[in-house]
């Protein structure tokens, strides 16, 4: 399978809609401190259903929710997209195989979040096999956190033989 | 649970050798797996020397000598299972330009062995050199994100100014 | 012993907030001691408020953003009791051009407040350009380092290259 | 006080002597991953009598000795010097006045560290009081060591107190 597109609304600082195509190859991101870059590292993670707040940066998982700035008030909603080309990919019951596989989660301000796969409903279990299947997910050691390189080598040795656990 | 393990240290250490004798240029790196009652209570630790130093543990290493080094076994455990996607998210901060320039010629021979696609968040001029595409993400109204995408000829004129 | 550090606690906050809407250019930052039953048990938080964001814990900001806070901190304290000897280990590694330039001017006001000497260690072609003097270190022979003496204004040059 | 000049010798990477002279205003430090910028530090803070061979990233006191190249073998000694103008600053007991203090820590290999200040055999506490007495020294927050500002932003709030109590 292959990522090749990510969508945000609402979620953290992108307040209004984007969209970040993912071609083949090195995608560079740029940009200054405090823009959002590492948002949206955070956002993929979320979206493949990462189930801890704290590795997100949010007391709350609510806290990914556009909290306001200056010239906007706070959502109510935020939603980020994963649309991936599903070659070999075997969606959830419920979900028709398709070529093309969009998957939603969506959070409401103290109601929790809902996953969906081209549109269906689905529990949060499903995308997280889904991921997983294709040697990746909210977890996978392939998607290295800001700062994160320093906490392996900081690490006690116990804490970075799970490194290779997701190896295994 | 335990032979996995083993055979899962075995394919990641040979990676973790070959990646870091290309990083540095020549030295040589092995993991180790530390004593345990409990296999599964084992310390992984981490054993390098860079071309004409001494053998030592990753923490008496340079600063940037150790991120180079852990990002040889991030890559080492990608090998071993790769993703279809990898974001890096500023690991070339403490590295100088020529271990940076190393690092690129890794993600190169990465996009060349495997399928995955590469998200690299950088500060670095030459890494922005070394991508396919930029996108720059800018805050142009307070607090709030957008997306843009970035003319890769004219950050590669500001990388080499 | 209580008296003493919330006295101190008094005066790194009057530094730190200044410094932080020196370096962020506006917004507002502050120390709070949280509660205990035990005064030299409490904790340190740090509230930010970059300009035009919303106030939050260091912990919810950028990593940048964070380097800077801790930044203003770090000197706060030196503020309030001036040390004749400043040594920064690569503090500017996470800070993006505007920033690292801000940083510097935050130098040149220690410079001009105090009578301290200051030894910037840096990757950071902007940072080695605001130095009065550079000193390189070398390993022309493998694992033996030396220093020498390195040329201001060619480091400049190669700066805005 | 002012601190002129930084000398090693047989310190870690620095087997042959060097001298680091450091004038007012800011100087700059530079050079590729490992040639040995943060031994520079390192030395400042052992010469100044830091207790800690772990916050040396050395298992052991011995460790900071040269421990040889590929050219070379190792040495027995090392030693820094930290030469400072002492205006105002009061020597120790049993070290005449003067107006340059030449602080000396020697460690021999298996034997510890002997400290000299002008050539008098000093102990390590009057070196440490010495530069306390003028608001620095090994644990002075004003000496940052590569990765202590992330340390400080993880640390836990009654950690990051310390740092206020070195103000006090
Ligand atoms: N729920 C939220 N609502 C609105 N803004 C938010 C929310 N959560 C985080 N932010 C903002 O997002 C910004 C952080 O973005 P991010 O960490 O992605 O920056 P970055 O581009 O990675 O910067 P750096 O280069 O410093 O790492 C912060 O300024 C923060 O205020
Ligand atoms: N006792 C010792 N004998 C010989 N060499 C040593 C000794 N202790 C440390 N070194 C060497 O010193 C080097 C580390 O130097 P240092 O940490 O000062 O590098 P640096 O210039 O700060 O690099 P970076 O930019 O990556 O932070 C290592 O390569 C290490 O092998
Ligand atoms: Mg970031
Ligand atoms: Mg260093």
């Amino acid at each position: 399978m292959h990522i090749t597109e990510l969508r945000l609304s609402g979620f953290k600082s992108f307040v209004d809609p984007v969209r970040l195509v993912i071609d083949a190859g090195l995608t560079g991101v740029v940009g200054p401190n405090g823009c959002g870059k590492s948002n949206l590292l955070e956002a993929v993670r979320w979206a493949m259903g990462a189930t801890s707040a704290k590795a997100m940066r949010a007391g709350d998982m609510d806290d990914v929710i556009f909290a306001g700035a200056s010239q906007r008030p706070p959502r109510e909603h935020a939603e980020v997209v994963l649309v991936i080309d599903a070659a070999g990919a075997k969606p959830p019951p419920g979900v028709p195989a398709a070529d093309v596989l969009e998957i939603s989660r969506k959070i409401k301000r103290d109601a929790g979040s809902t996953y969906r796969i081209n549109g269906r409903e689905v529990r949060a279990k499903d995308v997280q096999l889904l991921f997983a299947d294709a040697s990746t997910g909210a977890n996978s050691p392939a998607l290295v956190r800001q700062g994160q390189i320093s906490e392996l080598i900081a690490a006690k040795p116990e804490n970075r033989r799970r490194v290779l656990e997701e190896a295994a | 649970g335990r032979q996995r393990l083993m055979a899962a240290f075995e394919i990641v250490n040979g990676h973790f050798a070959q990646l870091f004798a290309t990083l540095f240029e020549g030295g040589q790196a092995e993991l180790r797996l530390t004593e345990s009652d409990d296999p599964l209570a084992a310390g992984l630790e981490i054993f390098a020397c860079p071309p004409g130093k001494r053998l030592s543990t990753l923490s008496l290493m340079s600063g940037g000598e150790q991120a180079l080094t852990a990002t040889a076994l991030i890559f080492a455990v990608f090998l071993a299972n790769p993703a279809p996607i990898c974001v890096l998210d500023e690991v070339d901060a403490p590295l100088d330009d020529a271990n940076v320039d190393r690092f690129c010629r890794m993600l190169d021979e990465m996009r060349r062995l495997t399928d995955t696609r590469f998200l690299t968040i950088t500060h670095n001029p030459v890494t922005m050199s070394r991508m396919d595409r930029l996108f720059g993400v800018t805050m142009a109204e307070r607090g709030v994100s957008q997306i843009v995408a970035v003319d890769l000829q004219r950050a590669t004129e500001l990388a080499a100014e």
